[in-house]
């Protein structure tokens, strides 16, 4: 990605799988 | 052209990959350690160690549903190794480091092998 500007995202990136149902 | 980089996307499928082992969903292999089994994701055993890299590239040994692995391996050290793999947390205890080392060593996981060394090194005053 060299030459790519590149944005940081900190936030969650996918949905959490819960520990059980 | 811009990227968005998601900076916690590798460790939140981790957590994720952590949750689906703790309830056996997709989980596809049981390690027997002595007496004691441990599920887990054939995929992550052979992305984390070079002993299970080699078994589940083998077309003989990739179907197989159960591993037994070396009776001379401490079952509460590959436990430890194991939650590592899944969590990127390496719990090292004095009682256990020898059987910690060991056992990576067997998994041929080299970083946690120097890792123990390293936490040997700085422990023993001598």
């Amino acid at each position: 990605y060299e030459g790519v500007n590149t944005i940081k995202e900190m936030g969650r990136s996918i949905h959490e799988i819960p520990r059980q149902d | 052209d811009s990227c968005i980089q998601f900076t916690r996307h590798a460790s939140d499928v981790l957590l994720n990959l952590n949750r689906l082992r703790s309830r056996d969903i997709l989980t596809d292999v049981t390690i027997l350690v002595n007496r004691q089994q441990f599920r887990a994701h054939k995929t992550v055993l052979m992305a984390c160690s070079g002993l299970f890299y080699t078994i589940f590239t083998d077309s003989h040994k990739c179907n197989l549903s159960a591993i037994s692995l070396d009776p001379k391996v401490d079952p509460e050290g590959f436990a430890i190794l194991l939650e590592f793999m899944y969590t990127s947390r390496l719990t090292l205890k004095e009682s256990l480091i020898m059987s910690i080392m060991n056992t990576a060593i067997y998994l041929q996981m080299d970083h946690v092998v120097d890792t123990c060394h390293r936490f040997i090194k700085t422990s023993d005053p001598s």
